[in-house]
C-alpha cells in the first residue's frame, strides 16, 4: 500500500540489482522532495533522512537478495516508527474527565469539540460542552447550534473574561447535568501572542484538564512545528487532532509533530459534518505523506 | 548534490533552508536558487534573492478599482481562512473612504455563520442581507445586489461558506453564485477574491489553481501574517499565477488589514 504511494522512486529502484550508495542517495533526494512537498518540516526531513540513510547503506540492504525491497521496507519502518505503530484511542475511560481544545485561529476547534462530544457519546459517555471564546462574534452560538444537533448540553457562556468564575460555574453545571466528560472549546490564538497565551494559561489553571488537544489544520505548513512547541511550552499538549484531511493536503505536519512532541494523534477531521471524525491510522497517513 | 552532504558550501544551504522554512516549497526553492546562480551573482546571495522575490511580487501589487455602483466583491476560500473576518475589515476600509457598504450572508450552511457576519454588520452599522439556514446562497447574493441597487449602496460584499477546492459540487455552487449575481447586475461580481490562510503550506498553490480554474479569481487576500507564518507560499503562487494580492490580514480586529506591499512582505520573510 505504501509502495503504491512512493510510486516512481521505488519502481525505479526495483530495476536495479545491487543498490550503490549513489543510487540510494538519488532515491533519498527524491524522497526528501516528496516529504517537503507534503509540508513536513525541513529539519525533521533532514534528521529523518539521516536515520534512513544510515540503515540503507548498511548490511541490511547490502547483503539482501532483494535490496530494493529491503530499502522500501526501511523507509516504511522508519516512517511508522515516528508516526506510531497503531492508532491510540482517546481513553473514553470511566472517571470524570475534562478535555481542553486549543490551536490557531480557524483550525477547526469548535467543530472538533462537537465531533468529539458525539464520538464520546457513542462510547457511552455523557458530554457537556463549554465554549470559552470571548472574542469571536457568535462563537457561543456556533457551539450551541452544534450541541443542539447532537443533543448535548452547552454552557451559556456570555463572553465574560472572569475565567475562574466561568469555569467554576461551567463545571457545576456539568455536574448538575450528570455529565462525566467536559469538553472546553477555546478561542483561536497564535502561540506568539503572549497576552492570549496568558489567557489560555488562566483558563487551564481554572479547569485543570486531563487532556489538552492541539487542533491543527491538516494543511498547515512549516510553522506547525513552532506552533506545537509554543502551545506545549505554554500549557502542555497531551494529544493532537489533525483537521480538514478530507482535502488533498498531504498532512506532513503530522510527521513533524510526532517527531517533536511525541504525543498521540488521536483523530483526523475528514469533513464539516459532526460525524466526520476518524480515528488516526498511522499507516494510512504514511502512504499519504509519501505521496 | 547529496541530500545529507553539503551543497556549494553552507551559504547556499542556509539560503535553501531559509526558503523552505517559509513554505516556498522544494520545487520553487530550487527554481529560485538556480535562477540566481545563472545571473552570475555579485554580492551576497540573500540580497539577490530578496531582490528577485520582491520584483516577482511587485507585479501583484494593485489598488482596488471601484468601477461601478454597486461594486460587488465575492469572497471565497477554503474553511477557516478568514473570509468572514476579512469582509468586516474590507467593509470598514470602504466606510472610512466614505462609501456605503452592504453585506450578503451567503454562508447558509455553517453553524453560526450568519450570526457571525450579522454581528460585524451591526458593529459597523451597515445592512446585512440574510437567509434561512440551508437557503440557496445564490439567491441571497441576488437579493443583496437588488437591495444595494434600490438603496443606492456603493459596495456589496458577499460572504460564502468555506469549502475545499477538491469538492466539485461545492465549487459549482460558487459558479452559480457568480451566474446569479450577474442576473441582478451584468458585471457582478466585479471581483472574486480568494482568501488564503498565511499559515498553510504548499496546498495554497493548489487552492489558487482550483479556485482560479473554476471562478477566474480576480484578487487574493492573505490572512494571519501576524503570527509566526510568513506566507512564503505566495512566492510559489506568484511563479504560476498573476493574480493581484490586494490585502494582508494581520489580526482579528477591523483595523488589522493592510494593502499588500512586496517590500514589506520580503522584509518580514527572512526576519
Ligand atoms: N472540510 C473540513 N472542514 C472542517 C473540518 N473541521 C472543521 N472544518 C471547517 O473549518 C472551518 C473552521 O472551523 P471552526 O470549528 O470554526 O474553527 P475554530 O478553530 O473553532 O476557529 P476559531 O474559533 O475562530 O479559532 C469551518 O468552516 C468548519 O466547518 C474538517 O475536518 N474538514
Ligand atoms: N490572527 C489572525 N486571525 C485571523 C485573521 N483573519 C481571520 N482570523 C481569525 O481566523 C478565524 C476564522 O476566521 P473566519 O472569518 O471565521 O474564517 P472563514 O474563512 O469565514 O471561516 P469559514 O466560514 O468557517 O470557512 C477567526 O478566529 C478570525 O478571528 C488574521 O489576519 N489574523
Ligand atoms: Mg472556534
Ligand atoms: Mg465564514
Amino acid at each position: 500500500k505504501l509502495t503504491e504511494g512512493f510510486g516512481s522512486v521505488f519502481g525505479r529502484l526495483r530495476g536495479y540489482g545491487k543498490l550503490s550508495e549513489r543510487t540510494i542517495d538519488e532515491a533519498l533526494v527524491e524522497i526528501r522532495r516528496n516529504l517537503l512537498e507534503a509540508d513536513v518540516h525541513y529539519s525533521v526531513v533532514k534528521d529523518w533522512l539521516a536515520s534512513v540513510r544510515e540503515r540503507a547503506i548498511g548490511k541490511e540492504v547490502g547483503e539482501s537478495f532483494t535490496p530494493a525491497e529491503q530499502f522500501i521496507k526501511i523507509v516504511y519502518e522508519e516512517l511508522i516508527s515516528v508516526l506510531g505503530k497503531e492508532p491510540v484511542e482517546l481513553e473514553p475511560g470511566s472517571g470524570r474527565k475534562t478535555i481542553l481544545l486549543v490551536g490557531l485561529q480557524g483550525s477547526g476547534k469548535t467543530t472538533t469539540t462537537a465531533k468529539l462530544a458525539r464520538y464520546l457519546q457513542k462510547k457511552g459517555r455523557h458530554p457537556y460542552l463549554v465554549p470559552i471564546d470571548p472574542r469571536r462574534p457568535a462563537a457561543t452560538e456556533q457551539l450551541q447550534v452544534l450541541g443542539k444537533k447532537i443533543n448535548v448540553p452547552v454552557f451559556p457562556y456570555d463572553g465574560s473574561l472572569k475565567f475562574k468564575k466561568v469555569c467554576r460555574q461551567a463545571l457545576e453545571e456539568a455536574e448538575g447535568e450528570g455529565a462525566d466528560v467536559v469538553l472546553v472549546d477555546s478561542a483561536g490564538r497564535m502561540e506568539i501572542d503572549s497576552h492570549l497565551i496568558e489567557e489560555l494559561q488562566e483558563i487551564c489553571r481554572a479547569i485543570q484538564p486531563q487532556e489538552v488537544l492541539l487542533v491543527l489544520d491538516g494543511m498547515t505548513g512549516q510553522v506547525a512545528l513552532s506552533v506545537a512547541k509554543g502551545f506545549r511550552e505554554a500549557i502542555g499538549i497531551t494529544g493532537i487532532v489533525l483537521t480538514k484531511m478530507d482535502g488533498d493536503a498531504r498532512g506532513g505536519a503530522a510527521l513533524s509533530l510526532r517527531a517533536t512532541l511525541e504525543k498521540p494523534i488521536y483523530f483526523m477531521g475528514v469533513g464539516e459534518k459532526v460525524e466526520e471524525l476518524e480515528v488516526f491510522y498511522p499507516d494510512r497517513l504514511a502512504s499519504r505523506i509519501l505521496g | 548534490k547529496g541530500v545529507v552532504s553539503k551543497g556549494k558550501g553552507t551559504t547556499l544551504e542556509s539560503v535553501r533552508e531559509a526558503l523552505l522554512a517559509v513554505d516556498v516549497g522544494p520545487q520553487v526553492t530550487e527554481q529560485l536558487l538556480s535562477r540566481l546562480q545563472e545571473q552570475n551573482h555579485r554580492g551576497p546571495l540573500l540580497e539577490k534573492l530578496r531582490e528577485a522575490i520582491r520584483s516577482d511580487l511587485k507585479k501583484l501589487e494593485r489598488a482596488v478599482s471601484v468601477r461601478e455602483k454597486p461594486f460587488v466583491i465575492l469572497f471565497v476560500g477554503v474553511n477557516g481562512v478568514g473570509k468572514t473576518t476579512t469582509i468586516a475589515k474590507v467593509a470598514h476600509g470602504f466606510q472610512k473612504e466614505g462609501r456605503s457598504v452592504l453585506l450578503a450572508a451567503a454562508d447558509t450552511f455553517r453553524a453560526g455563520a450568519t450570526g457571525q457576519l450579522k454581528t460585524w454588520a451591526d458593529r459597523l452599522q451597515i445592512p446585512c442581507v440574510m437567509g434561512q439556514e440551508g437557503a440557496d446562497p445564490a439567491s441571497i447574493a441576488f437579493q443583496a445586489i437588488e437591495s444595494a441597487k434600490a438603496k443606492g449602496m456603493d459596495v456589496v460584499l458577499i460572504d460564502s461558506a468555506g469549502r475545499l477546492h477538491t469538492e466539485a459540487p461545492l465549487m459549482d455552487q460558487l459558479k452559480k453564485i457568480q451566474r446569479v449575481s450577474a442576473k441582478a447586475l451584468p458585471q457582478a461580481p466585479h471581483e472574486t477574491w480568494l482568501v488564503l490562510d498565511g499559515t498553510l503550506g504548499i496546498n495554497t498553490v493548489e487552492q489558487v489553481r482550483q479556485f482560479q480554474k473554476a471562478l477566474s479569481v480576480s484578487g487574493l487576500v492573505i490572512t494571519k501574517l501576524d503570527g509566526s507564518a510568513k506566507g512564503g507560499s505566495l512566492i510559489a503562487v506568484a511563479q504560476s499565477f498573476q493574480i493581484p494580492v490586494y490585502f494582508v490580514g494581520i489580526g482579528e480586529t477591523l483595523e488589522a488589514l493592510i494593502p499588500f506591499s512586496s517590500e514589506e512582505f520580503v522584509r518580514s520573510l527572512f526576519l
